[in-house]
């Protein structure tokens, strides 16, 4: 198991905690500045750190990111379990040191009062026993991957001896963190198990325990390192295709269509016919030198409805030459 | 503006993260002293505008016309300062990054 060091021997990252202890004090007007609704204490901390760092210039944890990871509770067996999801970590931030940050409670009244009032055992000699330890509690850390249903790898226990008042403990996790993301399971669990009978069924406490992972981000020097993490609109409008993507990327929602050429491309110019426009000087070519190939006779000129019945039958008969009426054959003729 | 000195230094620019729709998940600082470089790198250059070798020789290269087209050096920011932001991820989760190269603190013709 994992025997985290006393609250004290916390590396001097993890500083800025002593003052913690108390959740309700919010140093300065950090509390204030993150809004009414960011009253939680991981917050409050961040904010300390940020402070520390705008004033003194003093890296968290030695190098240039923290990250913060608020719980999710769930209740599993009638236990509380905090879910903590890390997959917000970049490839490029390698882990220096990861804390697990938490409210303990001292020993509920009532337990204690069991423990005071029940008649005390007596030794031979009739003198009462000294009380038994209070109960003990533990951490266990688990780590999943995301879509597995499984209660996850026990990666670490702590045993917690309960706190003389309620106060902030820190506990130093960076092994087990590591240890996750070695092995891609960024989602972490803290259960607080606790050998009393009935813990009761936990309900959601303003002092959630939070975890914090001091890393160094590797890509941070890069030009343009603050617009991987800070520039979140997207300069192409959405449903545009990715700008590095091919055209014809199976991510491009649109159905390329191809246009199928039905038949010979309709157009007006005479089949064979220069479409250059007569020079001033060009000569003057005989008919029949323009038409090499003899020119069929004209049909009569059919009515509108069937003409254009006509023009889709000729369309299907796929004739390959169109049938133009008599006045623009004049004008081509003179043309 | 118009009184600021031709000769390339550095010049002063507050950039509120509100003005470039960062600040929705910037929580802070909410602005910061930016700065920027403008100015002249002509030749003679000053020592305050501490060249670089090449473009002392750029400029003179330029100012002697052997070679048609040479642009005079660039008045480029030299020294720069790192700014720590504290800001929400995509999970709403608070992050403190600590960014090099966000203000200027010299200029310098390069």
């Amino acid at each position: 198991s994992h025997r985290a060091p006393a609250w004290s021997a916390l590396p001097a990252a993890a500083d800025g905690l002593q003052g913690d202890r108390d959740p309700q004090r919010a140093p300065g007007d950090a509390a204030a500045t993150l809004g009414p609704g960011a009253q939680d204490m991981v917050a409050v901390h961040m904010h300390r750190l940020y402070e520390k760092y705008s004033r003194r210039g003093a890296r968290p944890g030695g190098g240039n990111t923290v990250r913060s990871f608020r719980a999710r509770l769930e209740v599993v067996d009638q236990k509380a379990v905090y879910f903590f999801n890390l997959t917000s970590m970049q490839d490029s931030e390698t882990i220096l040191m990861a804390t697990f940050h938490f409210y303990s409670e001292p020993p509920r009244w009532p337990r204690a009062l069991e423990v005071l009032c029940k008649p005390r055992a007596k030794n031979a000699s009739g003198r009462s026993l000294p009380l038994g330890p209070p109960a003990r509690q533990h951490l266990l850390f688990r780590s999943l991957s995301q879509n597995t249903a499984t209660q996850g790898l026990l990666r670490g226990a702590m045993a917690l001896s309960p706190p003389p008042r309620g106060l902030w403990q820190a506990k130093d996790i960076s092994p087990i963190v590591k240890a996750a993301r070695r092995d891609g399971e960024l989602l972490l669990s803290a259960q607080l198990d606790s050998e009393e009978r009935d813990p009761g069924v936990p309900r959601p406490s303003p002092y959630a325990p939070y975890i914090l992972v001091y890393a160094n981000d590797l890509a941070i020097s890069e030009p343009n390192s603050v617009a991987v993490t800070l520039q979140r609109y997207d300069p192409f409008p959405a449903g545009d295709p990715e700008p590095h993507a091919a055209p014809n990327s199976s991510a491009d929602p649109r159905v390329r269509r191809a246009a199928q050429a039905t038949g010979p491309l309709q157009d007006n110019e005479l089949p064979g016919l220069d479409e250059r426009p007569p020079r001033a000087h060009a000569q003057h070519f005989h008919k029949h030198q323009l038409w090499p190939s003899p020119f069929r006779a004209l049909k009569p000129r059919p009515g509108r409805k069937d003409r254009r019945k006509k023009g889709q039958e000729v369309f299907m008969a796929s004739s390959q030459v169109l049938d133009f009426d008599e006045k623009t054959m004049q004008k081509a003729r003179r043309k | 503006q118009w009184d600021e000195p031709r000769v390339c230094s550095r010049r002063y620019l507050k950039v509120d993260f509100a003005d470039i729709g960062w600040n929705e998940w910037i929580i802070s600082p909410k602005s910061f002293d930016a700065y920027y470089c403008a100015g002249a790198c002509e030749f003679p250059m000053p020592k305050i505008v501490r060249p670089s070798n090449h473009a002392t020789i750029q400029s003179i290269v330029r100012a002697v016309g052997i070679v048609p087209g040479i642009p005079e050096p660039c008045c480029v920011p030299d020294k720069m300062n790192s700014l720590g932001v504290l800001f929400l991820d995509e999970n709403r989760n608070v992050v403190l990054k600590v960014y090099p190269n966000m203000s200027v603190d010299t200029c310098a013709c390069r």
